[in-house]
C-alpha cells in the first residue's frame, strides 16, 4: 500500500484537485484508493460528497480507529476519510501533546493492509501539525505546482520540511513526484516554470503535465471527479496518463 | 486612513495579487498606501522586493513600534511592512497571551495618522490568529474571490468569522467589498459564479471585475505590480478601475 502526502503550503496550487482527480483516475485503472482529507476546509470531502464533522477528529482526539472514519464515495474503488472544521480544534489540541505528529501514522499503521493500494492525503495550505502528520504517516510526497511564479517561492521551505521530517520522524519519506498543473501551453510563463522545475528536481518532475481546463474547475460543482464529469476531455486524459505514470514509477522503485 | 483586511481562507484566490496590484493602482492615483504582509509565506514582501526576517515579528513579540517595521518599496506612494517565516513563531507564541488578537490593532493605532491614506493587510490562507489580528485592526474587509466553484464554499465560514470579530473585538468592522478575480469571460462558470456572488452579497460585490490574464501571473517574477510591469494591459486597466471604484465607495459611506 503506497501512502502519498499531496502537499504544498502555497495556497491554490491544485492539491485538492490532484487528490480527487488523480485518485479517481487510479481507481478507474483498478487501484483501490483511500483519500484522507486533512484540510479543515474540507474541499476534497465536499467535492466527493461526504462531510462528517467528527470522524477524523475522533481519531486525533480520542484515538478512535481510522477504519471507522472511512466512508464510501460515489466513485468505484475510491473511499474517503472526510474532514471538517473540527480538525482546526484537533490541530490546536494536539500541539500540547508529546509526539502529536505521530498520531496519524499510528492510526494508518492499524488500517487493514490489503484493502487499499493507495492512500492519498490532501494537506491544508500551511506547514503545521496536519501537514507534518501526513509527512510522518506517508512514504512519499507528491507536490503539485501551479505553473506560475509565486508557487515556486515556497518550494525551498517545503523541501526543507520534508528533509526535517525524514530526519526526525520518518526515515522512509521521499519526494517521489512533482506534478506541473494548470499548465497553459499557450504562455511562455508555463513553459519557463516547467523548465525551471525540471532543472531543480530532475526526473522527479512527472512527464505528464495537467493542462489548464475549465472542465477541472467545473467538476467540483457537480461533485464528480473530472474523469467522470468530462470523461472524454483532454484534461481527463492528462489525469489518466498521470495515474499510469505514477503507478509505473512505484513498480520501478 | 482606511484600514482594509484582504482576507479569504481559501488558498490561491488572489489575496496577495489584490493587495499588491490594487495597492499600486491606488498609489498611482495619488493615495499613499501601506501594505502590511501578515502571511508567513511573505509572497507580497517577496513581490515588492523587501523581505525582513524580524521587523513584524518584533511588533508581535516585543511590542516594537510598527512604524519601525515600515520599508519603502520601488513603487511611489507604496510602503510595506514585510513578513517572514518568523511570523509562524509569533503566531504560535501569541496564542498563549491574553488578547493576542489586539496586538496588531494597538500597533496600528500608534502609527502616525496623516502619513498614509490606505492600509491594506494581506492575510494567510487560514482562519487563525494572524487573520483575526487583521480583522480586529481594520475597519473594512475586502474579499477577493476567484470565480471558480471551490472558493465559494468557504465564504459562509468567512462571513461568520467577520461577524464574530465584529461582535467580540471590533464593532467598526464591516464587509465593504467582494472583488471577483481571475474572471474568464469566455466561460459560463465565471459568469455563473459572479451571478451567485451578486445574489449573495448584493452591491457589496464590486462592479469592476479582474480578468484572468497571464500578465498578472508574470508580474511577481519581475518584482513589479502589473500596473507598472504591463501598464497598457487590459488587466492593469481593471485594477485602475477597481481602485477608482473602491476609493469612490469610501467617499460615499
Ligand atoms: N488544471 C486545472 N485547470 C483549471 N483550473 C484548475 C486546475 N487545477 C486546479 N484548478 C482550480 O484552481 C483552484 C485551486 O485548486 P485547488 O483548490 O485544488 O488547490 P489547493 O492547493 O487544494 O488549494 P488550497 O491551498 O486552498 O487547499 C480551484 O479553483 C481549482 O478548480
Ligand atoms: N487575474 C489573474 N490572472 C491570472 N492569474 C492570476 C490572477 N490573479 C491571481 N493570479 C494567479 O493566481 C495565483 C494565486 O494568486 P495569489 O497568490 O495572489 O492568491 P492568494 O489568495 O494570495 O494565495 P495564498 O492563499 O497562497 O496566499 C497566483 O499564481 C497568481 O499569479
Ligand atoms: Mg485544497
Ligand atoms: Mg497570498
Amino acid at each position: 500500500m503506497r501512502r502519498i502526502a499531496v502537499a504544498n503550503q502555497k495556497g491554490g496550487v491544485g492539491k485538492t484537485t490532484t487528490v480527487v482527480n488523480l485518485g479517481a483516475a487510479l481507481a478507474e485503472q483498478g487501484r483501490r484508493v483511500l483519500v484522507i482529507d486533512l484540510d479543515p476546509q474540507a474541499n476534497a470531502s465536499t467535492w466527493l460528497g461526504t462531510v462528517d464533522a467528527r470522524a477524523l477528529y475522533e481519531v486525533f482526539e480520542n484515538g478512535a480507529p481510522l477504519e471507522k472514519a472511512v466512508r464510501a464515495t460515489g466513485v468505484d474503488n475510491l473511499d474517503l476519510v472526510p474532514s471538517s472544521s473540527w480538525m482546526t480544534r484537533a490541530e490546536r489540541n494536539a500541539t500540547t501533546q508529546a509526539g502529536a505528529e505521530m498520531i496519524l501514522r499510528q492510526a494508518v499503521d492499524e488500517l487493514p493492509h490489503d484493502q487499499w493500494d493507495y492512500i492519498l492525503m490532501d494537506c491544508p495550505p500551511a506547514l503545521g501539525l496536519l501537514c507534518y502528520s501526513a509527512l510522518a504517516a506517508c512514504n512519499e510526497v507528491l507536490i503539485p505546482v501551479q505553473t506560475r511564479v509565486m508557487p515556486l517561492a515556497g518550494l525551498v521551505a517545503l523541501n526543507q520540511t520534508i528533509d526535517t521530517v525524514k530526519l526526525r520522524l520518518n526515515r522512509r519519506l521521499r519526494l517521489s513526484a512533482v506534478l506541473a498543473s494548470q499548465v497553459d501551453k499557450r504562455t511562455a510563463l508555463s513553459r519557463e516554470v516547467v523548465e525551471s522545475l525540471r532543472e531543480r528536481f530532475g526526473d522527479v518532475v512527472m512527464e505528464t503535465m495537467i493542462r489548464e481546463s475549465v472542465r477541472v474547475a467545473e467538476a467540483p460543482g457537480h461533485r464528480l471527479p473530472v474523469t467522470i464529469y468530462a470523461p472524454d476531455s483532454s484534461v481527463a486524459h492528462d489525469y489518466r496518463a498521470a495515474a499510469a505514470e505514477f503507478h509505473a514509477r512505484s513498480a520501478a522503485d
